[in-house]
């Protein structure tokens, strides 16, 4: 555990506990794409599979569990919670799970690091993370109505991919044979599709505006 | 044997 990647479980922690306040205290999920956080629930089920029978540390199971339960959790609010429900942009929120979900079982059926069920799923939760937040950046651009808790989601969860970023140099250059790419390219991807929304992020902060997204 | 040290990421 380095300092990089400490840094980026806390932010993607902090993104989701944002997420949760906002829909538990505020009673609202306006701005938040259903789809999103549905395929986080896919991304997390399909890369946790390995969690009763591989040990890491207790900080890796906990932090497990967390996003499983948080992600199931956001998911049954946005669904099933009367208030939030009403809230929920269901008109604006049209992108197919199965057009980022296809591709992604495809790619992890063809490249992968080992042909066997648990390595094809970890493989695919790498790839469908890579692209899970598109209905998210989707749903910004149509509604263009930010408040500023759904941007803070957006900019930690950003912001937990660019401390992976680091985290990998790091130990790339500390660590003898750790080379992954799979996991590098597809986290770089990732991090790419934020570009565009960090650049606004920083354009509305250093104005002291609210974000708001071009047409 | 192969590293599998992404695996002890999240």
């Amino acid at each position: 555990m380095n300092i990089f990647r400490l840094a980026g479980d806390m932010t993607h922690l902090a993104s989701v506990l944002v997420l949760l306040l906002k829909i538990h205290t505020i009673k609202s999920c306006a701005g938040v794409s259903l789809k999103t956080q549905e395929l986080y629930v896919i991304v997390f089920a399909t890369r946790y599979l390995d969690i009763f029978t591989s040990f890491v540390s207790i900080y890796n199971s906990l932090m497990k569990l967390i996003f499983l339960g948080s992600s199931f959790s956001i998911v049954w609010y946005m669904r099933y919670h009367k208030a939030v429900h009403r809230t929920y942009d269901r008109e604006q929120d049209t992108f197919r799970h199965w057009f980022l979900m296809l591709p992604c079982i495809l790619l992890a059926l063809l490249i992968h690091e080992k042909f066997t069920f648990f390595e094809v799923m970890w493989t695919f939760s790498l790839y469908l993370e890579a692209v899970a937040i598109l209905p998210q950046l989707v749903l910004l651009q149509r509604t263009r109505n930010i408040d500023n808790l759904t941007g803070q989601y957006i900019f930690l969860l950003g912001g937990y991919r660019g401390f992976y970023i680091l985290n990998w140099i790091y130990r790339y250059f500390t660590e003898p044979h750790y080379v992954h790419w799979i996991t590098w390219i597809s986290g770089l991807v990732q991090t790419l599709l934020y570009a565009d929304f960090f650049y606004y992020y920083f354009l509305s902060w250093k104005n002291n505006k609210k974000l708001q997204l071009p047409a | 044997p192969k590293d599998r040290s992404a695996k002890d990421e999240l």
